[in-house]
C-alpha cells in the first residue's frame, strides 16, 4: 500500500505502509527529517526473583526483565483529511489505540492515546509504555525536567554525585518526567511534552519512553497492602504526547511556549442559545 | 453559592498524601475522588457567578466535565450554543475547539460576527463526531464564539440572524 503521511505546512509525518507505526517525522521549513518509530510496549512486572523478593507495585518499578514487548508489531489505520486537521487513527489491540494528529498551522504532532482496561487473564501484571526510537546517537543521556523546576541532564547507569552500581537495569534509568523528556545529538532535538506525570527513560541511544498505565497484581510491601489494580475490569486512561522535533538551537523556544499553551490551556464553558450579550464597562 | 474553598481543602488533602500516585487503599482513593468531585461543583457555581457578572447577564453556563472522553451531552443534543473559551495565559492563543456534537453542518461565528472556518471528524472509537474550530483568545481573558447547527442548509442563510458578540 502507498505510504500514509499526514502533512501540514511546518510538518509531515509518515507511516509504515506494512505496519501502520508512525515512521518519520519532517520539519519542512527547517529541511529537517528524522525517522521516528513509535509503538507501544509493556514490562512484565516483576513478582520477585532469586535475586530479591521485591514485587512491582505502587511504589516500585521492578519489570522482570530489561525488554519490553510489543503491545503489537501492527496498528490497524483510518486516515482522515479536512481543511483545519489530518489524523491517523491507530488500533493496536482492544485495548490500545492512539489519535495522531497535525492541525493547520502547528509545528507539533500530537498524539492521543487510549489504554486500558490492560488484560491481566494471564496472571502477569503490566506496565505500558509508549516508545519512540531514532537513529539520533545521545550517547546515554536525555533531558528530564524534574520536580516541576529546571531540566536536568541524566546518564544512563549513572549518578553525578557517587558511584553507581546498577541493579536494576530498567527501573534504575527511569526518572520522573512532569512536564517534558526529551533527547538530542547537538544538531537535532526530539522533544516530548506530557499532560500529566510521568515516569520516562532512554534505554538506549536515540530511544525515549514514556510510562502511560500498569495494572499490577502483587503488592510490593510498601504499607499499602493491596495491589495496584482498579476494581472490576481495570481501568483506562486518555492523554496526550506533544512531539517537537526541531534544531538543538531552536527547540527550547518552541517546546517553552508550548508546555506553557499546553498546562496552562484555554478552558471552555457552554451556554444555551445565543449567549449573554456583551457590556463594555 | 459559589465556593472554591471546598476544592482548596480536597487539594490540600490529596497533595498532603500523595493521592495521584496510586499509594492508598482503593477505598481511599474513591474517597479522594468524592473530595475532588464535591469541590468541584461549587467551583462551576463561582465561575457561573463571575461569567455573569461579566456579561451582565445570567445565564445558565454547562461546564462538560468528560470533553477528553469526546462526551458532552450539551453539545450533542443542543441546535444552538455559545462556546466560551477562557485564557488563562499572558499572552493571546489561538486554540482548536474540538466539541462532540451530532452529525451535521455547522455554524460558527467569533466576537466580531465573522463565520469561522468549520469541520466535523467522525470519531471511530467513540462512535462520536467531533466539531473542530479554531478560536483566538486575548491575553487573561475570554472570546465567545456562538455555534448553530445548520443540517444540510447553506450555511450563509443563517450568519443574519446572528448577533454579534465580542468579550474580552
Amino acid at each position: 500500500s502507498p505510504v500514509l503521511s499526514i502533512k501540514n505546512e511546518y510538518l509531515r509525518a509518515s507511516f509504515h505502509p506494512d505496519t501502520g507505526l508512525l515512521s518519520m517525522i519532517e520539519v519542512l521549513d527547517r529541511k529537517l527529517t528524522l525517522p521516528v518509530n513509535q509503538a507501544f510496549f509493556w514490562y512484565n512486572a516483576s513478582v520477585g526473583d532469586k535475586r530479591s523478593s521485591q514485587a512491582s507495585g505502587a511504589y516500585i518499578f521492578r519489570p522482570s526483565q530489561q525488554w519490553p514487548f510489543p503491545v503489537s508489531h501492527l496498528a490497524r489505520t483510518r486516515l482522515v483529511k479536512t481543511a483545519l486537521v489530518q489524523e491517523v487513527h491507530q488500533n493496536f489491540t482492544a485495548w490500545c489505540s492512539q489519535v495522531v494528529r497535525l492541525y493547520s498551522g502547528q509545528r507539533h504532532l500530537e498524539l492521543e492515546w487510549t489504554v486500558g482496561p490492560i488484560p491481566v487473564g494471564d496472571k502477569w501484571g503490566k506496565e505500558i509504555i509508549s516508545r519512540f526510537d531514532t537513529p539520533l546517537e545521545t550517547g546515554g543521556v536525555f533531558f528530564t525536567d524534574s520536580n516541576g523546576r529546571e531540566v536536568l541532564e541524566r546518564r544512563r547507569d549513572y549518578r553525578p554525585s557517587w558511584k553507581l552500581n546498577q541493579t536494576e537495569p530498567v527501573a534504575g534509568n527511569y526518572y520522573p518526567v512532569n512536564s517534558r523528556i526529551y533527547i538530542t545529538d547537538g544538531k537535532m532535538q526530539l522533544t516530548v511534552l506530557t499532560d500529566r506525570s510521568q515516569g520516562g527513560s532512554s534505554m538506549s541511544d536515540g530511544s525515549l519512553e514514556l510510562m502511560v498505565h500498569r495494572r499490577l497484581l502483587k503488592d510490593d510491601g510498601r504499607g499499602v497492602g493491596e495491589a495496584l489494580q482498579e476494581p472490576g475490569s481495570g481501568g483506562w486512561v486518555r492523554g496526550r504526547h506533544l512531539l517537537l522535533l526541531d534544531t538543538a538551537r531552536e527547540a527550547a523556544a518552541e517546546h517553552r511556549l508550548l508546555a506553557e499553551k499546553e498546562l496552562l490551556a484555554p478552558q471552555l464553558v457552554l451556554a444555551p442559545g445565543q449567549g449573554p450579550s456583551y457590556h463594555h464597562d | 453559592h459559589g465556593d472554591s474553598s471546598p476544592l482548596n481543602q480536597a487539594m490540600a488533602v490529596l497533595q498532603h498524601h500523595d493521592a495521584v500516585s496510586g499509594t492508598s487503599k482503593q477505598h481511599v482513593a474513591d474517597d479522594y475522588a468524592r473530595q475532588l468531585a464535591a469541590g468541584w461543583g461549587p467551583c462551576e457555581v463561582l465561575l457561573s457567578n463571575a461569567l455573569a457578572k461579566l456579561s451582565g447577564s445570567k445565564e445558565t453556563f454547562l461546564f462538560c466535565r468528560d470533553l477528553n472522553i469526546s462526551i458532552c451531552p450539551f453539545s450533542q443534543t443542543s441546535e444552538r450554543f455559545q462556546v466560551l473559551v477562557y485564557n488563562p495565559l499572558g499572552r493571546k492563543v489561538d486554540r482548536m475547539v474540538r466539541l462532540p456534537v451530532r452529525k451535521g453542518l455547522f455554524l460558527i461565528k467569533d466576537p466580531g460576527n465573522n463565520t469561522v472556518p468549520s469541520t466535523v471528524v467522525e470519531l471511530t472509537s467513540s462512535g462520536n463526531p467531533e466539531l473542530l474550530f479554531p478560536a483566538l483568545v486575548p491575553a487573561l481573558g475570554f472570546s465567545v464564539y456562538s455555534v448553530t447547527r445548520v443540517s444540510d442548509q447553506n450555511p450563509q442563510t443563517r450568519s443574519q440572524h446572528s448577533r454579534p458578540q465580542k468579550y474580552s
